[in-house]
């Protein structure tokens, strides 16, 4: 995945059977964002892996203050990367299992 | 440790906490 300076992991181990799974999220790199976070934390939420779309989480962050709206692309980008990479690696196991 | 909480208009929930230690060092 592409490094947006935004770093999004898993905040709970994923045993592939939930669909909403508990993410966190954190400025990584301020330099790759347009917006100024410098005592930000890390963000912990929780994600509906098959209902949701990470740029609408991405836009929630942005009203709830935690991201100016110019970040929102990247928010969102970071997030579906990770979606994608979780996605990807329950197909795996489903399909070493079979 | 410090953490707090934000509950957007939609009722997602945040858990802000602080960064995780060990991505403070790889900083």
């Amino acid at each position: 995945a592409e490094d947006t300076g935004v770093r999004v992991e898993l905040a709970e181990e994923d045993d592939g059977k939930k669909d909403s799974i508990a993410l966190k999220l954190w400025v990584e790199d301020h330099k790759k964002l347009k917006g100024k976070y410098k005592e930000s934390g890390a963000i912990e939420f929780t994600f509906d892996l098959e209902k949701e779309v990470p740029e609408v989480v991405a836009q929630e962050m942005v009203e709830s203050g935690f991201f100016h709206e110019s970040d929102a692309k990247t928010v969102g980008k970071s997030i579906r990367d990770r979606v994608a990479l979780i996605k990807w690696r329950r197909e795996r196991t489903v399909s070493a299992a079979v | 440790s410090a953490t707090a909480q934000v509950v957007h208009s939609a009722g997602r929930r945040f858990i802000v906490s602080p960064v995780p230690e060990a991505r403070l060092k790889e900083q």
